[in-house]
């Protein structure tokens, strides 16, 4: 912190700089810096190592989402959905978690449910090989609900106890698109009842507040249990998931730190939180 | 939005009789807050606030019977005029082919934008080739290909065991020979702090001339648009940006912060995934958005 020795009206000042710039959003800050403000005074704190932690310790409870542990054993087949706006990365995302749980013994199957957008399905379908999973695809342009209703079947009848389904990038705004998603589960729950059993919401760490609505109405349309957080490796904090997992209770399962195929690693608010304040 | 927060300081302060100085620092505050909200950068905001203070604080506000509106009024002309006042067109002078170059960080709408930046071009009566410059990214070169063939225009044969510098040099000669006037090369999406890939931008720079650098930025980008066009603008010189998904909800104060910081003017917008979903980018619209 700029050599500063003194905890002053400044200090805070350049800690709300800081958050704000790291995304963490005006409200989010302000119920930061009011505790912290709150702790210092009635705890009569004086070292800048201790309000630090504490400012450390605080993020980190608001990342703590007391959640299952994820457990792709608790079904046969595991079934999970991937979504999210445009261009966040989801397809890139699905070919590292096949790649994961492939290497930890199971066996995923890839669906390519964005059967819209130029050259998607190619693109999965490369992943697809690269990571040396199978993969259930259509046309270009094939109704989503389904491919993704041959995929169940193919993995019941097959064997494969793991099936992830990437979906086309959506605005939340378009109420005909997440009509589309509510469909798609629908259909699932005709082969499967129990199916998505994880439906995770690929969030961009370059967003900034428009994270929140993003959040609040893909969950309101289909219900999200998991987040994933991306492009990581960047210069973007993604500060704003501290707000949301506060707001809306849902966990950060994974981040994404690369393009690469290991470019994948658990969520941990402790790193997270540190990676933030710099 | 910024109106009804006004409307709510002020009706208060009406009642406490002669507005004051201090008052509409009050107003200023709601100013600074819906522009952060807006996801304006921190610096931007507070250089903003502090130059329209001195007007904020004037007798236009002070003696006016809406001093609210007035503010306002204020707010939004200084924000226009900040934004670029008049659209900026696309520069397509020069000997033919014009090249232009996309750039941006990954999956901000870059191969989506060239696409529709030929359509657009096509309807001019222009005649553009595409160049798949992206041979990292799985299916990205096939991804151009779908996209030009939808709308008819000749895409150059990119492979991906080839350079991106191979690429361009060898599409310069295709275009020419397919008779194109203007070359839109679509590149790999990269971070800013990737030196070896921004290198490739500066040899891909040297190799094609653009007329045009267009930085491809997504409109739900937070604080992080002023490192990422501060670097991309060092590194290449911007010579304008394509500011895309605006059919979202995202306030785009990314806009604001990019234009302060690097003088970068934004040229389109994209308002959907569909090739004619681009627009030219209008200030007085864009400063609506961002006040929310
Ligand atoms: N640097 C970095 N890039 C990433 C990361 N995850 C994905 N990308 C890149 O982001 C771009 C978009 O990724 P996609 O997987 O196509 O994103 P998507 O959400 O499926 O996109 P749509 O299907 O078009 O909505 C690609 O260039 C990816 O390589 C990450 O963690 N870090
Ligand atoms: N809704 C909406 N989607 C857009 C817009 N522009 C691009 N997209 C979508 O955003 C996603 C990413 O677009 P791409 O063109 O693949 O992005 P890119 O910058 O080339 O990605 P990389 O090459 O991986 O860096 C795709 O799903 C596009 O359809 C827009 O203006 N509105
Ligand atoms: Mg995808
Ligand atoms: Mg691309």
């Amino acid at each position: 912190f700029s050599g500063r020795k003194t905890i002053d009206r400044e200090l805070f000042d350049e800690l709300e700089e800081i958050l704000i710039t790291s995304d963490v959003g005006v409200a989010a800050t302000r119920r930061l810096l009011n505790n912290l403000e709150e702790r210092v005074e009635r705890e009569s704190i004086q070292e800048l190592e201790i309000l630090y932690k504490m400012l450390e310790e605080e993020i980190i409870g608001l990342l703590s989402i007391p959640a299952e542990p994820l457990d792709p054993n608790r079904a046969d087949p595991f079934v999970i959905m991937v979504v999210g706006v445009n261009g966040v990365g989801k397809t890139t995302t699905i070919a590292k978690l096949a790649n994961h749980w492939k290497t930890e013994g199971k066996k995923p199957l890839v669906v390519a449910g964005d059967t819209f957008r130029a050259a998607a399905i190619d693109q999965l379908a490369m992943w697809a090989e690269r990571v040396g999973v199978p993969i259930i695809k259509q046309r270009p342009g094939a109704d989503p609900s389904a491919v993704v209703y041959d995929a169940l079947d193919a993995a019941v009848s097959r064997g494969y106890d793991l099936v992830i389904i990437d979906t086309a990038g959506r605005m939340h705004t378009k109420s005909n698109l997440m009509e589309e998603l509510k469909k798609i589960r629908r259909v699932m729950a005709k082969k499967i009842p129990e199916a998505p059993h994880e439906t995770f919401l690929v969030l961009d760490a370059t967003t900034g507040q428009n994270a929140y609505s993003q959040v609040k109405t893909f969950k309101e349309e289909i219900s999200i249990s998991g987040l994933i957080l991306t492009k990581l490796d960047g210069t973007a904090k993604g500060g704003v998931v501290i707000g949301i997992c506060h707001e809306f209770g849902i966990p950060i399962r994974f981040i994404g730190v690369g393009e690469g195929i290991e470019d994948l690693r658990p969520f941990q608010p402790e790193l997270f939180a540190k990676a933030l304040l710099g | 939005g910024l109106t009804s927060r006004f409307e709510k300081i002020f009706k208060y302060l009406r009642g406490q009789g002669k507005l004051t100085e201090s008052n509409i620092k009050e107003a200023l505050r709601e100013v600074r807050l819906a522009l952060l909200e807006a996801d304006v950068h921190y610096r931007v905001v507070r250089d903003f606030v502090k130059n329209i203070e001195e007007r904020a604080i004037g007798q236009e506000v002070l003696s006016s019977l809406t001093p609210g509106q007035q503010v306002i009024k204020i707010v939004h002309e200084e924000l226009i005029a900040l934004l670029g006042g008049t659209p900026a067109k696309l520069q397509l002078d020069g000997p033919p082919p014009v090249p232009i170059m996309l750039v941006g960080l990954q999956g901000s709408g870059k191969t989506t934008t060239a696409a529709k930046l030929a359509l657009m071009l096509k309807k001019e009566r222009r005649s553009p080739c595409l160049v798949p410059a992206d041979i990292y990214r799985p299916a990205a070169i096939d991804q151009l290909k779908v996209l030009g063939s939808q709308i008819n225009v000749p895409v150059y044969p990119s492979q991906k065991d080839l350079k991106p510098e191979e690429i361009v040099r060898d599409a310069i000669n295709f275009c020419k020979s397919n008779n194109c006037d203007t070359i839109i090369v679509d590149t790999a999406g990269r971070l800013h702090i990737d030196e070896p890939l921004m290198e490739e931008l500066q040899r891909l720079k040297q190799i094609l001339e653009p007329r045009e650098i267009l930085l491809v930025v997504d409109a739900m980008t937070g604080q992080d648009a002023v490192k990422v066009s501060e670097t991309f603008h060092e590194a290449l010189g911007i010579t304008g940006v394509v500011l895309t998904k605006l059919d979202g909800d995202a306030r785009g104060g990314a806009a604001l912060s990019i234009r302060a910081v690097t003088g970068c003017p934004v040229k389109f917008v994209g308002i959907g995934e569909k090739l004619d979903a681009i627009e030219i980018f209008y200030p007085d619209r864009m400063s609506s958005r961002i006040l929310g």
